[in-house]
């Protein structure tokens, strides 16, 4: 494990616990997106289908554990749970997701990384990881104003992935030495959604102002 | 098919 992987997923972790400090804390999910959260809970559960049949470390699948459960329980808050539901900006949460997920699944049938039922889902999660975020930034854009842990929160989803981006390149000069096109170029694609996003918040907090995406 | 391939990673 080297240091961009570690801290790509502790920026992961960190985002999970930001989103979840927020709802608890405040019993609000005003401007995050249920689309969004839906694709995290369908990502996970598809690309750690291998906790049955393959063992990597404690640390993988405590950390897979972690994924899994959070996304279902930010899901379940969002959903369920009596007061946090009636701060849902369901209006503004208008992106037809079903047809990121339809497009994933069909991209992963035609390019998957192995012809395998696991190898298939585990490229539609790749697929799907890389656009979950869209929902998420048209609700952003949509509202006028984004409370600072809703700001971190997206900040530390986008970090994770150029971090790994990062992780990449260094473990291709130092260990695996193969290209890997599904993961590299969804992670590329991944990272520069965020780009946009990126330029807006380090401009606010360079001035100390609120966050405000131009529609 | 998988040796040489980071499924190790989350």
């Amino acid at each position: 494990m080297n240091v961009f992987r570690l801290a790509g997923d502790m920026t992961h972790l960190l985002s999970i616990v930001v989103l979840l400090l927020k709802i608890r804390t405040t019993k609000s999910c005003a401007g995050i997106s249920l689309k969004t959260q839906e694709l995290y809970v369908l990502v996970f559960l598809t690309r750690y289908l291998d906790l049955f049949t393959r063992y990597f470390s404690v640390y993988n699948v405590l950390m897979k554990l972690i994924f899994i459960g959070t996304s279902v329980a930010i899901f379940w808050y969002m959903r369920y749970h009596k007061v946090v539901k009636q701060t849902y900006s369901k209006d503004l949460d208008s992106f037809r997701h079903y047809h990121l997920i339809l497009g994933c699944f069909l991209m992963a049938l035609l390019i998957p990384f192995d012809f395998s039922v696991t190898e298939v889902l585990w490229t539609f999660s790749i697929y799907l990881e890389a656009v979950a975020i869209l929902p998420q930034l048209v609700l952003l854009q949509k509202s006028r104003n984004i409370d600072n842990l809703t700001g971190n929160y997206v900040f530390l989803l986008g970090a994770y992935r150029a971090l790994y981006l990062l992780n990449w390149i260094y473990r291709f000069f130092t260990e695996i030495h193969k290209i890997r096109w599904i993961p590299w170029i969804s992670g590329l694609v991944q990272t520069a959604l965020y780009a946009d996003f990126f330029y807006y918040y380090i401009q606010s907090w360079r001035k100390h102002e609120e966050l405000k995406l131009p529609a | 098919a998988r040796s040489g391939d980071s499924k190790d990673e989350l």
